[in-house]
C-alpha cells in the first residue's frame, strides 16, 4: 500500500 | 526598529501567492540578514522555506530580531489594495504587536498604510540537513506548472522518473495514464527554456499532485525551477526570486507500507 509520509519522518523537529 | 522598503509591491504580492495556498499563517522572522520564513502545512507534509535577503531590499533596518507572526489571509486583503508600481514599506517597532504596511504611489501622490495585528504563533521549527542530492533538474517554471496541472487530472500521485536521457512524469487513475517526457535540452539558445539535468544516480521517486500544484503558485516569482530529488527523502522544489532570495518548498514522498 503506498501511503504519504510526514516531513518529520526525514527532518528533525527543533 | 524594523523597516524594509521594496520599489515595487509586485515581489510581495508574488512571495504571498506563492506561499498562502498552503499556509493559513506563519512566522516571519527578521534580523539583519533578512528576512525568513519555514512553515510546514497544517497536514505537515510539505513545508515553505522563504528567504528574503536584507541586501535585496531598497532599505533594510533590524536593529533587534523580531519574530513576526502573520496571518497570511490578512495580509493578502492588504497586500490587494497595493497597486503592482507601488513602494511597499514594512515596519514594526521592537517588540510591536503590530506591523504596518505603507504604500507610496509612484507619483508620490498617495501614501496608505495599513496596520496588521501580530500573532503569536506555536510552530515547529525542522532541522534541514544539507543534502547532496542524486538527482537536479532544472526547467522552465511554467513547463513545471503545465505537467502538474495537466496530469493530476489524471490521479492524485505523480511519479517523477528522473534517468541520464531526461525525467519522466507520470500519473495514473481511472481514466487511464499519462506520461510526459523531457529531453535535456542539447544546446542552450536561451537559458530560461533549457532543461538541464544533473544525476548521480537515476530516481524515482511519488508525489502528491495537491501539493505539487500548490508549489507552482510560486511560478510568477522566475522563469526556471529546480527539482532536486533523491530516493526516500523529500522532494526540494525551488524558485529563486530575482536579487534578493528564494523560496524553497519541501515534500514527503509517498511510500510504500
Amino acid at each position: 500500500e503506498v501511503t504519504q509520509a510526514e516531513l518529520r519522518k526525514y527532518f528533525p523537529v527543533f | 526598529m524594523f523597516e524594509a522598503r521594496l520599489s515595487s509591491a509586485t515581489t510581495l504580492k508574488k512571495v504571498l501567492d506563492a506561499i498562502k495556498d498552503l499556509l493559513n499563517e506563519a512566522t516571519f522572522d527578521c534580523n539583519d540578514s533578512g528576512i525568513q520564513l519555514q512553515a510546514m502545512d497544517n497536514s505537515h507534509v510539505s513545508l515553505v522555506s522563504l528567504t528574503l535577503r536584507a541586501d535585496g531590499f531598497d532599505k533594510y533596518r533590524c536593529d533587534r530580531n523580531l519574530s513576526m507572526g502573520m496571518n497570511l489571509g490578512s495580509m493578502a486583503k492588504i497586500m490587494k489594495c497595493a497597486n503592482n508600481d507601488d513602494t511597499v514599506t514594512m515596519k514594526a517597532q521592537d517588540n510591536a504587536d503590530t506591523v504596518v504596511f505603507m504604500f507610496e504611489s509612484q507619483n508620490q501622490e498617495k501614501v496608505s498604510d495599513y496596520e496588521m495585528k501580530l500573532m503569536n504563533l506555536d510552530q515547529e521549527h525542522l532541522g534541514i540537513p544539507e543534502t547532496d542530492y542524486a538527482c537536479i533538474v532544472r526547467m522552465p517554471a511554467m513547463e513545471f506548472a503545465r505537467i502538474c496541472r495537466d496530469l493530476s487530472q489524471f490521479g492524485e500521485s505523480l511519479v517523477i522518473c528522473c534517468t541520464k536521457e531526461g525525467v519522466k512524469f507520470s500519473a495514473s487513475g481511472d481514466v487511464g495514464s499519462a506520461n510526459i517526457k523531457l529531453a535535456q535540452t542539447t544546446s542552450v539558445d536561451k537559458e530560461e527554456e533549457a532543461v538541464i539535468i544533473e544525476m548521480q544516480e537515476p530516481v524515482t521517486l511519488t508525489f502528491a499532485c495537491r501539493y505539487l500544484n500548490s508549489f507552482t503558485k510560486a511560478t510568477p516569482l522566475t522563469n526556471q525551477v529546480q527539482l532536486s530529488m533523491s530516493m526516500d527523502v523529500p522532494l526540494v522544489v525551488e524558485y529563486r526570486i530575482q536579487d534578493i532570495g528564494h523560496v524553497r518548498y519541501y515534500l514527503a514522498p509517498k511510500i510504500e507500507d
